[in-house]
């Protein structure tokens, strides 16, 4: 079978800098691939590749995600397996750099499919991952989304950037 | 949001979602990310899925099962992609984008915004784009 890596980085109607966006994409597919050249699973490439795309502050997932109401960061991560279709998923977790790792581990470690808020934070220090600081995860670009919506209660801009994640 | 979906040299395929959500969001919001068939798909049967958009209307259509759904029924992950963007956009009212490769290595990136960065790597060609339309190669 010739291996195929595909990803995104999400789809909007403005890109904070296109040709940028377009490099990291580039960057984290090749991750991948490298991850699936070194003899790595169709798994573990797919993590590779997000973990690389969490770690660019230039989009809106890990470092650079988007803040909430209380200028937080709460961030989702989902993982899928599709030889077994075991998968893993976080909501809503706080402080850790990738929660698309803590994912995998929900999935490989416990009988559930997904861990939400002060869960999943309890279960990713028990699984030894380092917890980061609120700060290292917002971006200067974020804080600047956040001000510029800060008149507006969630919801209420109706424009699509504002609903897309 | 960032995704990815793999087909390996063994024929498994996985899909991995990840997302910081909506600016503002209420705490405690959850979008389609972490919802296996939402955010996210993967069957070696069939094939591989990874979404990103406005997260309610993903939810509401199960977008990344929709998606696999169609191919189950025949459709080549192109015209997967496109007819159930067309029907978030139509019964829902949603916009966003998907990117999905086959159990036999078929892929596609598709989106019904302006916009959507996307990369593939396959048979030692990079390709890229991020307007509809665009798609550039690099051999690798």
């Amino acid at each position: 079978m010739v291996p195929v890596v595909v990803v995104h980085g999400g789809a909007g109607t403005a890109l904070t800098c296109e040709e940028l966006c377009k490099l990291g994409v580039q960057e984290a597919a090749l991750a991948g691939y490298h991850v699936l050249q070194q003899g790595g699973s169709a798994l573990d490439a797919a993590e590779a590749a997000v973990i690389h795309l969490e770690n660019n502050p230039i989009y809106n997932a890990g470092c650079g995600s988007a803040l909430n109401e209380l200028k937080d960061v709460e961030m989702d991560a989902l993982i899928v397996d599709g030889r077994t279709l075991d998968c893993g998923a976080v909501a809503a977790v706080r402080r850790i750099a990738n929660p698309i790792t803590l994912s995998r581990l929900v999935m490989e470690k416990t009988n559930h499919v997904c861990l939400a808020g002060e869960g999943a934070s309890k279960f990713a220090k028990a699984m030894g991952i380092k917890e980061v600081s609120e700060e290292s995860l917002r971006t200067e670009y974020s804080i600047k989304m956040w001000e510029k919506t800060r008149h507006f209660n969630e919801g209420s801009d109706q424009s699509e950037e504002s609903k897309s994640g | 949001t960032v995704g990815a979906v793999v087909l390996d040299s063994k024929g498994d395929l996985a899909s991995a979602t990840s997302t910081g959500g909506i600016v503002k969001k209420m705490v405690g919001r959850v979008g389609d990310t972490p919802m296996i068939g939402c955010g996210g798909f993967a069957d070696n049967l069939v094939g591989a899925a990874s979404a990103t958009g406005h997260g309610e209307a993903i939810m509401k259509v199960t977008l990344s099962r929709l998606v696999i759904f169609h191919m189950e029924q025949g459709m080549s992950p192109s015209q997967a992609a496109d007819t159930a963007l067309e029907y978030m956009n139509t019964r829902v009212k949603g916009k966003g984008g998907i990117i999905v490769i086959s159990k036999s290595g078929e892929w596609t990136a598709k989106c019904n915004t302006k916009r959507m960065a996307w990369a593939t790597v396959k048979d030692g060609i990079l390709h890229y784009g991020s307007q509809h339309g665009e798609h550039n190669t690099k051999p690798l």
